[in-house]
């Protein structure tokens, strides 16, 4: 079992390294082990591209959303699920980050998302869009829209 | 692909039968504040076993059946359906798919069911799991949730880990 | 004090529905006191127009945004600032919204607002836009941007 | 309007000089994430007597100056300067203007100084709130802060009420 914790963490820190890198185009990125005989507790630390290392809580708003994706695509790497269900986990990013975002849900092989989101970037990354309206008031209807990108429906912001 | 469909009645805003089917690599679900997309994915992850009434930001089981609104009067049930595709009979139930639903009625009274037959809420996890795929609250992200594998402290980091691994 | 706190109450809840009211155009809101001989808390009660009165928790993360936004403006107009400093508060806001937000910030009379965004909608109601960028890595520069709405950067999410 | 002009230098990533004009009723800050607009944000904050490290996000009053990037070196203190107009002397100073300004050197002294004055930290808040006019951390909404009034418990709005009465 600790050998397979062993696996495991080596397989979380890499696959999180590649998707760091691949985000923010650059920078370092790794998990720190925090041991008093035996493991306590694991820590990150990054370094964001042409900066210096610094504690995380500096990072901005945006930056933290990317580097915990970056780490949460590589726990969904070590331990494959059914699907994947984001809720508008976009919102902090700039529109430059919200592409970056969709092509790394692109390339993730073998896995099927549902995402909920404001933006037009991440729709466009979909294969399927679902409207959510409420025309009668209190009630959802759900509609399906057509992917074409003039068709992206103009509550998008 | 697993998931192939999920069917909404009397859940939360969802007053009318909805159907979704979600056989893409893809989906992405849009609409304006308060239309009930949050709604959508509340109703994923309950049928899926979530209990935690804060994560499904409800006070009572019962909050989760449609309240009525200016136009349209309560209802007595909310009922919850997705259907996963079942290749090579990966979950060991021997269909080419799984159905799985939930339900609650104004008596608090609950159902939980695979491919129609009556089951209990651990049955529903046991089959979940037996993919060996990893399941439970970790691959659902609600709203704001993204930095709190971040926002951890490291003692509680190591303990997520251990769970995946 | 015991009347200054009374009056200050009635200030504040009769600017909330006010400004509740004209985010969502129409349904209720008011504040509840809980009492126990004195005074012990301050408690929210509203209702979205067209929807039945629910537990606060039931709200989506927009409407309690904006809830929020209707409620931290009365409490602005109940006592003035010198200025006031939004960062990035309509972030989980529709289009549609947004545009009510900025409406809601254009209609506070004497008040100096200082808002970071990533939307449009809001720069658009700005009386002057100010752009951080980092052309040198790790460091901030600022430049100012006409505000045609042609020449809206481009970062705009 | 008060608010009149805003220079940093040193605090955070602005390395550089960097001067705002600000008399204007609404002014829109924009940019790519981790470009600087919270540090501005910061900046302000901090000159007007913001202690709290966490509100600051950093770890000690060191981490607000400029740690350097990889193509430039540490600096050895951060400052900012926030100018105020005065109004019929709402500040009681006597100027046409007010200049608040607050510096932090790497021995960890500290500055602050109204009009160039040099003078301690509740002298500063002296004259922020000699106006009448609130101040403290009510008036600035930091991101993420907003629904904070939304999920405070009563017994904390209550307070809260009675520190804006
Ligand atoms: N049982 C119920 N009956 C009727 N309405 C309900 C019920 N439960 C929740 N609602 C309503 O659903 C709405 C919230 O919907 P939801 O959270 O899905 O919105 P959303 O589309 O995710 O919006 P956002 O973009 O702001 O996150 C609230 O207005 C709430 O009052
Ligand atoms: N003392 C310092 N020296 C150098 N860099 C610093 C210092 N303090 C903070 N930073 C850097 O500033 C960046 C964060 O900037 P800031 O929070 O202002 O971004 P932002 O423009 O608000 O972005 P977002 O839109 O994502 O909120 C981080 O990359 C952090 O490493
Ligand atoms: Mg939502
Ligand atoms: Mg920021």
């Amino acid at each position: 079992a600790s050998t397979l914790f062993e696996e495991t963490f080596a397989v979380i820190e890499k696959a999180f390294q590649e998707n760091f890198i691949k985000m923010f185009d650059g920078g370092e990125a790794r998990l720190v082990r925090q041991e008093n005989g035996e493991l306590t507790g694991i820590d990150i630390d990054v370094v964001l591209p042409g900066k210096r290392r610094q504690p995380l809580e500096l990072l901005s708003g945006g930056e933290k959303v990317l580097t915990a994706a970056a780490l949460q695509f590589a726990l969904f790497k070590a331990r494959p699920s059914l699907f994947y269900l984001l809720d508008e986990v976009d919102n902090a990013l700039d529109e430059d980050n919200v592409h970056r975002f969709a092509r790394l849900l692109r390339e993730q092989e073998d896995s099927q998302f549902l995402v909920v989101t404001h933006n037009r970037e991440t729709m466009l990354a979909a294969d399927v869009l679902y409207g959510v309206t409420m025309q009668e008031s209190g009630v959802s209807k759900v509609v399906s829209l057509r992917l074409d990108s003039d068709e992206v429906p103009v509550h998008a912001s | 692909m697993y998931l192939k469909s999920l069917h909404i009645q009397g859940f939360k805003t969802f007053e009318q039968s909805t159907t979704l089917e979600l056989s893409y690599p893809i989906i992405a679900i849009v609409g304006p504040n308060g239309s009930g997309k949050s709604n959508l994915v509340d109703a994923l992850r309950w049928t899926l076993c979530e209990q935690n009434l804060r994560t499904l930001r409800a006070r009572s089981m019962l909050d989760l059946i449609f309240a009525g609104s200016a136009t349209r009067r309560p209802v007595s049930y909310a009922e919850a359906e997705v259907v996963f595709n079942n290749p090579g009979d990966v979950f060991g139930t021997g269909g080419d798919t799984v159905t799985v639903a939930r339900r609650i009625f104004r008596s608090k009274e609950s159902d939980f069911l695979i491919d129609g037959k009556s089951v209990q809420l651990r049955d529903v996890e046991a089959v979940l799991t037996s993919t060996g795929l990893g399941f439970r609250h970790y691959p659902f992200i609600g709203q704001g949730e993204m930095s709190r594998i971040f926002t951890m402290k490291p003692e509680e980091r190591k303990t997520l880990f251990e769970e995946v691994a």
